[in-house]
């Protein structure tokens, strides 16, 4: 499932700053 | 000593609530009734409304004037379509509930125990719980006559939502409706924070692969949220079983408001999807 939600996937291992996003 | 801990778990999760979400229903509901001391919030009523919102937005975010032609935001607006403009409103919303779900992500990091389930789970949980959380969030920025929008700044009125073409009209009215009554519950952020982590680590989320870690956690919560409800609504008969009954309008507000966007998706030839909204909408229900 991780794999089709990548971004989610990243924003649950490192927080994402509103930019990346 | 289990009321202890329990306490202590609202005060855990009401502070990292208070940390990650910018706008809480106390700073709202100040900023609605007129008592901030701060100016007004600027009020979005029809088109020509809109595109002067926008340019108050952008004059605070980008005070160099030379820059704005180059920008594309909303200056010249006269021979721009009410179609184009609200399809430029659309993004922008996309993009704020996309900053909505990193807030989200990390209010679930931060309930004890979250980050130790299994990593397919804690991505099960957030794609089927942000929507729910991200509209419960919106019931305190709105009254019966609109809500507050780009963090309080804005108030957008609900007839201006309700004139936008279809279906951009239909998207908000059911999200007044659910808001008007939850807000007569009259939960303070505290009792939030606790329903938000409750809404989280819902144990019946299609394709988890360990239920019972995520059932013993939420029972936890739940336990600290019929406290709290008990100690900060002694008055309020049957509170916490009216809370609990509103997980079920969610569920249906959030599956037709991803119809909606489906069907958004079919009829607007310019629509572009945010990549992270898509991977969550995509399959949910």
């Amino acid at each position: 499932l991780k794999e089709k939600h990548k971004i989610l996937h990243r924003l649950l291992q490192n927080s994402t700053s509103p930019v990346d996003l | 000593p289990e009321s202890a801990d329990l306490r202590t778990l609202a005060k855990h999760l009401y502070e990292s609530y208070v940390k990650y979400f910018p706008l809480t229903k106390a700073k709202a509901r100040a900023i609605l009734s007129g008592k901030t001391g701060d100016s007004a919030p600027f009020v979005i009523h029809d088109m020509k409304s809109l595109t002067e919102g926008e340019q108050f937005i952008n004059c605070k975010q980008m005070p160099l004037p030379d820059q704005r032609p180059e920008m594309g935001l909303g200056f010249g607006m006269g021979q721009e379509s009410a179609d184009e403009v609200e399809l430029r409103f659309f993004h922008r919303c996309q993009f704020r509930s996309a900053e909505g779900v990193r807030e989200v992500t990390e209010f679930a990091k931060s309930i004890p125990g979250f980050v130790g389930l299994d990593l397919n789970d804690q991505v099960t949980l957030l794609k089927y719980g942000v929507i729910e959380v991200l509209i419960i969030m919106m019931a305190p920025l709105m009254n019966k006559d609109g809500t507050l929008i780009s963090y309080g700044q804005i108030f957008m009125t609900r007839e201006f939502l309700k004139s936008l073409r279809k279906p951009f009209c239909e998207m908000m009215e059911p999200k007044f409706e659910f808001s008007v009554k939850f807000n007569m519950l009259e939960l303070d952020d505290c009792d939030m924070a606790l329903f938000l982590a409750v809404i989280i680590l819902s144990g019946d989320r299609p394709g988890l692969l360990n239920v019972k870690p995520i059932e013993d956690l939420q029972e936890t919560v739940l336990h600290a949220l019929e406290l709290q409800l008990k100690m900060n609504h002694p008055d309020s008969l049957q509170l916490f079983a009216k809370v609990l009954q509103k997980m079920t309008d969610l569920r249906q507000l959030v599956t037709d408001h991803v119809h909606l966007i489906q069907l958004l998706k079919k009829t607007e030839i310019d629509l572009c999807l945010h990549p992270l909204l898509q991977e969550i909408m995509k399959d949910l229900y």
